[in-house]
């Protein structure tokens, strides 16, 4: 659309709103448009279509060092630890997740970890018939670091390859949600030392620069290994994960596009940049 | 927040004698970033920055000893009035039983909003009838169920196999019969360019005529916000907004670009998980966490 236009004024404001409307941010658009913008001095980009594609490479290369695919222990179940605010996806991505990883072979088991919101273990027991792997769980109320403590024994019994523990969604400013958090974290070290190898925050696509708080907050509270980022079938960008890769370097793992269980993709920066444009 | 910054131009200009319109527009640019940083859209800064131009150049800041916090002041009250004068609260006015429809995208806090209404009219001793229509979430109903148990409030049992329009249509004529005095009906979450959703959502409005059309909306949502927002709006003519999750550091921006863009009431907000956790909308609170 922008083809050969000249780079003016104009052309900035346009670039800088699709940037800005992409979620990416204030201070990360401007900072790659100032980057791109000493190329466009020094005589390097001639047209509107090289400034774009200038653009596209200078985000390209903040993702595509983040672009990791997850791993398994090469012995004894690996466990994955999932994190995030309320309603972002946790829940469904285990669900997409479990099947997946089901249909690689692999021996996988989910735990209901959230014990606090009405409905969530159900919720997640519909989605561990969908995939037809065992869940571990306890009651409403139940304290959710047991859950972690006796689905992680389950795992070692059953020999399973993958443990994966649902989490409530949490605002990271609740202290003591957060607290909660580390406690289940703790607690699984009981059992498996270095458990979990995977605490993976799931962000929504649709949220804006407070996606950069939640990531940050969790990060300090449990320390991040994985990232999924949710709802990219909507008309939201998700650009605000450009930031959260520059300042925190944590890998992309996921991206979820839709309510079905095969509606899960491992994450590429290409596409994903090429969407935003 | 956005007071430190502006002292912080203004101290700079100071040493340059009497203020210029050039001057302003340094000024008026980091409004405009700072609520972008807010996640206000691009589209209503840029409408917002242009409104508040006029009298940011007139005598009361140029001529003022202070003109940070006149600037201050300025931005304040334009953006409490764009947020909405007065408080606006739930229309009941129609022969019971009166319907509220919930809607929204996935996730943002419909069920959970429609337990937090349930409790707030049970309050004003209303008989209430919780109606699950979402038949796609994996326990969605028993969420809903398990939340009007907790409150005392009845819900209808929705038969999962039949679809919302007919869940809806049912649950009407069971409330009629049973005198209820409001029926909630929570539908499933969708985005605003599923067609065919979307759809399903007029055809339910059409079959029980909601006195209130509420649009729910996550407070951390980004710049898609007004796209989201005018697509449900024109589709439903929607009553009014709730905006849930204000309990975090989101700065709530969206609330801005959702009344600027839809013109539509923001009526509550959603502070918590547990069904005490709704709170109408104050304007000007919205205003100072927006700017602050
Ligand atoms: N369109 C779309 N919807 C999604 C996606 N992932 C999850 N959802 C929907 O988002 C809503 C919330 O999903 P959940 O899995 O319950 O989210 P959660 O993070 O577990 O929520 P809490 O446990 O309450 O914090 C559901 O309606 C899901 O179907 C996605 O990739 N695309
Ligand atoms: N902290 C906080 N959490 C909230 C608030 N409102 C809802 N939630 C939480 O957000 C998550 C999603 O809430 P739901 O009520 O399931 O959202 P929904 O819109 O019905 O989701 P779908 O039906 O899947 O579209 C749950 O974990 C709720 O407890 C709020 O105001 N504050
Ligand atoms: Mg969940
Ligand atoms: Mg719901």
């Amino acid at each position: 659309v922008l083809g050969k236009k000249t780079i003016d004024e104009d052309l900035i404001e346009e670039l800088e709103e699709v940037l800005i409307g992409a979620d990416i941010g204030v201070k990360t658009s401007y900072d790659i448009l100032e980057s791109v913008g000493d190329r466009v001095r020094r005589k390097e980009l001639g047209d509107a279509d090289a400034l774009k594609n200038a653009i596209k490479e200078e985000i390209q290369a903040i993702l595509h060092r983040e672009e990791s695919v997850f791993t398994f222990k090469p012995e004894g179940p690996t466990v994955m630890m999932v994190v995030g605010v309320n309603g972002v996806g946790k829940t469904t991505t285990i669900g997409k997740l479990a099947l997946r990883y089901k249909k690689e072979g692999k021996n996988v088991l989910i735990a209901a970890g959230d014990t606090f919101r009405a409905a969530a273990i159900e919720q997640l027991q519909i989605w561990a018939e969908r995939a037809g792997i065992d869940i571990v769980k306890h009651h409403d109320g139940a304290d959710p670091a047991a859950v972690a403590y006796d689905s992680i024994e389950a795992a070692k019994a059953r020999g399973a390859d993958l443990l994966i523990v649902d989490t409530a969604g949490r605002l990271h400013t609740k202290i003591n949600l957060m607290e909660e958090l580390k406690k289940i974290k703790r607690v699984m070290t009981k059992v498996i030392p270095d458990a979990p190898h995977e605490v993976l925050l799931v962000v929504d696509a649709t949220t804006g620069q407070n996606a950069i708080s939640q990531a940050k907050l969790f990060n300090e509270s449990v320390g991040l290994t994985g990232l999924a980022i949710t709802k990219l079938d909507g008309t939201p960008k998700g650009g605000v994960i450009i930031a959260i890769a520059d300042e925190l370097d944590i890998p992309i793992r996921y991206i979820g596009v839709g309510e079905g269980v095969e509606d899960l993709r491992d994450f590429n920066a290409a596409e994903f940049v090429e969407a935003i444009f | 927040g956005l007071t430190e910054k502006l002292n912080g131009v203004f101290k700079a200009l100071k040493g340059r004698g009497k203020l210029t319109e050039k001057d302003i527009d340094l000024v008026l640019k980091e409004i405009r970033m700072a609520l972008l940083e807010a996640d206000v859209n691009f589209k209503v800064a840029k409408q917002f920055v242009a409104a508040i131009r006029e009298r940011a150049v007139g005598q009361e800041v140029l001529e003022s000893l202070t003109p940070a916090q006149q600037v201050i002041k300025i931005v304040r009250d334009e953006m409490t009035s764009l947020l909405g004068e007065k408080r606006c609260d739930l229309d009941l006015g129609a022969r019971p039983p009166v319907t509220i429809l919930l809607t929204g995208l996935q996730g943002s806090g419909k069920t959970t909003t429609c337990s937090k209404l349930a409790r707030r009219l049970k309050n004003e001793k209303k008989k209430v009838l919780l109606v699950p229509a979402d038949t796609h979430r994996p326990a969605a109903i028993t969420q809903l169920k398990k939340l009007g148990q907790d409150l005392a409030v009845d819900v209808y049992n929705s038969d999962p196999s039949i679809s919302p329009l007919e869940i809806s249509r049912k649950a009407l004529e069971y409330a009629r019969t049973n005198t209820f005095d409001v029926v909630l009906i929570d539908s499933a979450g969708r985005l605003q360019i599923d067609e065919p959703l979307m759809q399903e959502l007029c055809e339910i409005k059409e079959a029980v005529d909601p006195k209130e059309i509420l649009f729910v909306a996550d407070a951390m949502t980004g710049q898609e916000a007004v796209n989201v927002a005018l697509e449900f709006d024109k589709v439903l003519d929607i009553t009014g907004v709730i905006l849930t999750k204000l309990d975090g550091d989101a700065r709530g921006g969206a609330a801005l670009s959702i009344k600027a863009v839809t013109g539509k009431p923001l009526k509550f907000i959603g502070t918590g998980e547990k069904s005490d956790a709704l709170e109408p909308f104050y304007p000007d609170r919205m205003a100072s966490r927006i700017l602050d």
